[in-house]
């Protein structure tokens, strides 16, 4: 069965994207078949796997909004066999008020990723950092949100709004989403605050947070700007080697549900 | 005259929190009054001023929408004289779907400040991860726009929507509106990705950005789980004597406009 899972959180810089696209990676390499669907304007997951998405360019937009197939609009990855991508482009930046209109206007994506022709194993969707109608789409569609939380203070802070959001999504729109797991990220062990954090989280999240807590590394940051995820980029890397756990650790859980 | 300036980029967790608090406890400290306005539902910047902000209680939320004056709201620093904050509170979330339906809806936030009884020199204004009615309300109030820019390589593909939005508000909503400042953030020396950045930054804006830039440094993460701006919590530490010479330079900049 197609697993289809939301990365959301809409305190921004978190690691959203850098999520998606290294573990939408990860699990291409283990041998699934994935698609990642780009939801945000800037199209960062679209960069991060190297995907061009100029401006007017067939995109998720075409999707959510035109209603045409995703598979007229989804791109394989060049350098990984099993990994694809939805791009988004800039004209994504007007859908939130174009949606306003729309009778099933949280459901669009649903309904796309539905008549989705394709035999992907898991759909995997970045969000913007906002609880607005693209993240809205998201969780409609999706049967698990993994929630990516930065190891520092301020990303503390909006997690009760986005725990309360999942929950009426759960209660009046999408009664199988549930909170699939939480990532720790920028994990910097040297760190009093990393580790006060990790702890708060755990205390809170328990048994969802995932065993491994991706550690800051530069790699990470500079494998968008050669347009590949940091799995093909330096493979031996920590931030590498981490996103490789977070798959293992996913892909078991996502078994066993 | 009072300067309104408001702190944007629509990519997540790039320093405008950071920079709006420091910037303002800096400017305060150079003996200048200054007040903060939290429009983000986060409430990250009323947290970074030690300033509580229980959902339901005042806030930026009740002069928006409910049209109370800005002086009912405001509180005074605790730490720092000439210094003071609006809060912002989770009912903000649901402000932008509020203003959707209001004629004057980019212009509220402009009329608060306009009514607002203050003798502050600066009014700073600190916005959410987006471009939508918050932080269009935050372009149609301020006279000049400060862009925090990490350092980081996504934080390069947003400019482009982010200064044509800037353009299409100082065409239609607010012709006084301009770019005033670029400012650096979370710039480290030791890896090529930073410098790349902050040549490209250079070679595109020129004499608009800060020759400040503020270094990665883990008191500014720090200081937001003690309450206090980096400038009293470490007033010795590379973030803190950054957010100094900022403030220095922006005020100049303010005094030659
Ligand atoms: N573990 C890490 N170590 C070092 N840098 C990281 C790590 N994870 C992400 N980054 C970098 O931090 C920045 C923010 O990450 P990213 O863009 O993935 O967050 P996001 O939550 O998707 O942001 P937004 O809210 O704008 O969508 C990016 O420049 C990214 O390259
Ligand atoms: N120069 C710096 N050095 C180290 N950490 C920093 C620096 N500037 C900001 N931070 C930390 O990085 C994170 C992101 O910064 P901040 O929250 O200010 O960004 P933002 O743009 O306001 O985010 P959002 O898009 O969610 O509003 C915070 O945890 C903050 O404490
Ligand atoms: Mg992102
Ligand atoms: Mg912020």
């Amino acid at each position: 069965e197609r697993q289809v899972l939301c990365v959301a959180n809409q305190k921004g810089g978190v690691g959203k994207t850098t999520t998606a696209v290294n573990l939408a990676a990860a699990l291409a390499l283990r041998g699934a078949e994935v698609v990642c669907i780009d939801l945000d304007p800037q199209g960062n997951a679209s960069t991060g796997l190297g995907v061009e998405h100029p401006p007017g360019g067939p995109s998720v937009y075409d999707a959510l909004i035109g209603g045409c197939p995703l598979q007229d609009v989804v791109v394989a990855s060049a350098e990984i066999p099993g990994l694809a991508c939805v791009p988004a482009t800039l004209d994504l930046a007007g859908a939130e008020i174009e949606l306003v209109a729309m009778p099933d206007r949280e459901f669009r994506l649903r309904a796309a990723i539905e008549g989705f022709e394709s035999s992907a194993h898991y759909v995997i969707i970045d969000c913007p950092p906002s609880l607005g109608l693209l993240t809205l789409n998201a969780l409609c569609a999706a049967r698990e949100v993994l929630i990516p939380i930065q190891c520092e203070y301020y990303a503390l802070e909006g997690l009760g709004q986005l725990v309360s959001t999942i929950e009426r999504v759960r209660a009046h729109l999408n009664p199988a989403l549930d909170i699939g797991a939480i990532a720790l990220t920028m994990f910097d062990g040297r760190t009093r605050l990393s580790e006060q954090v990790a702890q708060e989280v755990q205390s809170h999240f328990g048994p969802r947070v995932l065993s491994t807590a991706v550690p800051r590394s530069v790699r990470l940051a500079e494998a968008p700007s050669y347009g590949r995820p940091v799995l093909t980029y330096d493979p031996a890397s920590r931030g590498s080697i981490a996103y490789v756990e977070v798959a293992r650790e996913l892909a078991a859980r996502c078994a066993r549900n």
